[in-house]
């Protein structure tokens, strides 16, 4: 900030740029399209590439201009005309597949929130560890391309455990027309209320971009607060529902016809205290000192809890947390059920936390390998992906049709365009 | 409230610190130069700043076996803010944590200059 202030020059750019930050859009957007060439700084790791950072129309998920005849418009790799029919690509291979975009608006677990154990853990430490400090630093300690709605990559980084997989890599897997097609606008600390203004960088035109699966996903923050009063701090039903309509009436001016929102409902954090309490946290692994309990109580003395709700050892207080966090669900199925928009259809489903552990389990892994070892609150790698593959599996077997059909051209697609530019 | 995140982000460095001399079987010192040399270069030298300044106090109160709670509480990074009770995260240090954080301010008091360095910068 101080060099901030020297020059004149300076002091708008920083301007600019904390505004960008504080909207949560691409800090490096020269066309202003909401896409960006650089992947940090809300860059590619969480909205797809640009290809043409010069001009606003073209970006990810934009319909494509005179079926991409001459150049690609919406960034997915398909272009150019057919030598033998005489008719665009684009036309050919994506003309009824009926391409969609998937979306999330959510919170820290939603952008992937990660500090890498190795970063507090004496015995592991060394100078690989450290070598994407920067890069971690400027996408806020989130990992949103390895997430579980808009992961697209596998990183060989030594502090990555896990493999990705995400409902944006499924969609495409389906239809290779939706390369790039993804946003995440998930934020940490994320709740109803503050997702209202979240949700209005959302980059997507009515008229010219393809619709989206959005997914709604906001699993704790409305329940989970680091004040000591917790429970006054927490979002009530009433509230919790005002929030979500004003989200749903904005969307519906934004989201192209034919879009499906998927709400799902906040989690049950009661796995926290079950399975963490009397483990060792990576601090207190070497003289055995510092278990999960101590963390949880340490945080909350500081007053910079994530939860004082779930990560408590008071039972009867994270039993009243899972409570209210089930009648905020309550309200997200009932709208999702009773409200119609214009531009899209909601569909509501559990945050079936239970149902992904209980699954690890039976496949020999371990609860507390769902939970991130750091802060000992936030969903892991392995979880992001295995609850990637529920929901992939869920929406299959109860909304087909948000899905859509494979697309018969992928095989062709791979041929012509093999990694269509990559992400 | 007692030093919020300021206060957790100093009572892992100094805790790491700790450690990585056991693990190493190095002095504070060294185990200070170890961490910093972890980190990128344009980090390094931030790093290289800090331990020049808080890096005797360290070496000190960690000599004489004080937790990383209460050194943090003389580096100012801690505090406590009435009526909430200290932070601690680690163990009770010998005669309770008040009194280790006591014991360590006034060892502290030696290195008025650099506390004074650390509070500026």
């Amino acid at each position: 900030s101080d060099i901030c202030n020297m020059l004149p020059g300076l002091k708008q750019i920083c301007e600019m740029i904390e505004g960008k930050l504080n909207n949560h859009e691409p800090v490096l957007d020269i066309d202003k399209d909401g896409f960006s060439i650089i992947d940090s700084l809300r860059g590619s790791s969480w909205r797809g590439k640009d290809c043409d950072d010069s001009r606003a129309a073209v970006h990810p998920g934009a319909r494509p201009v005179d079926w991409d005849r001459y150049e690609d418009s919406n960034c997915n790799g398909i272009y150019g005309v057919d030598p033998v029919s005489g008719k665009p690509y684009e036309q050919l291979f994506c003309g009824d597949s009926k391409p969609m975009g998937v979306g999330l608006l959510g919170d820290s677990a939603g952008a992937h929130f990660h500090i890498p154990a190795e970063w507090v853990t004496p015995t592991v430490m060394g100078l690989d560890m450290f070598a994407n400090i920067t890069f971690v630093a400027g996408n806020e300690l989130d990992w949103p391309s390895m997430s579980g709605t808009t992961g697209y990559q596998n990183l060989t980084w030594p502090t990555v455990h896990g493999w990705t997989d995400s409902a944006y890599l499924r969609l495409r897997q389906r239809n290779l027309c939706n390369h790039r097609d993804y946003q995440n606008i998930a934020v940490n600390g994320g709740d109803s209320g503050n997702t209202n203004d979240n949700a209005k960088s959302l980059s997507r035109n009515q008229t010219s971009d393809y619709p989206m699966i959005l997914f709604y996903s906001l699993i704790g923050n409305d329940v989970c607060n680091g004040h000591p009063d917790t429970i006054e701090h927490m979002t009530t039903p009433e509230v919790m529902k005002a929030n979500v309509i004003d989200t749903l009436a904005y969307l519906d001016t934004v989201l192209p016809a034919g879009s499906a929102l998927i709400m799902t409902g906040l989690a049950d954090g009661r796995v926290l205290w079950k399975y963490m309490n009397s483990r060792y946290h990576p601090l207190g692994e070497l003289r055995g000192d510092v278990t999960y309990a101590d963390l949880y109580a340490y945080l909350m003395c500081l007053q910079v809890s994530p939860c004082n709700g779930w990560m408590s050892s008071n039972e009867t207080l994270r039993n009243f947390t899972s409570e209210r966090a089930a009648a905020l669900s309550k309200v997200l199925q009932d709208l999702a059920s009773t409200r119609t928009y214009k531009n899209y259809k909601i569909h509501y489903m559990d945050f079936a936390l239970h149902t992904v552990i209980d699954e690890w389990v039976a496949q020999g892994g371990k609860p507390w390998d769902l939970i991130e070892p750091v802060d000992g609150f936030h969903p892991s790698q392995i979880s992001q992906a295995l609850t990637a593959a529920y929901t992939w599996t869920h929406l299959m077997q109860n909304f087909p049709e948000v899905l859509g059909k494979e697309n018969p051209h992928n095989e062709q697609i791979r041929q012509l365009f093999g990694d269509q530019g990559g992400h | 409230v007692n030093g919020g995140t300021d206060c957790a982000a100093c009572t892992i460095i100094v805790s790491l610190i700790d450690q990585l001399s056991l693990v190493y079987s190095e002095s504070i010192d060294q185990a200070m130069q170890r961490l910093c040399g972890y980190l990128p270069d344009q980090y390094n030298t931030v790093c290289k700043e800090f331990i020049y300044v808080a890096g005797p106090i360290i070496v000190d109160l960690l000599a004489n076996g004080e937790s990383p709670d209460a050194v943090c509480h003389a580096l100012t990074f801690c505090t406590t803010d009435p009526p909430n009770p200290p932070c601690k995260l680690y163990p009770q240090p010998r005669g309770g944590l008040e009194a280790g954080i006591k014991r360590s301010k006034l060892r502290a008091m030696k290195y008025t200059s650099n506390l004074r360095e650390l509070l500026v910068n």
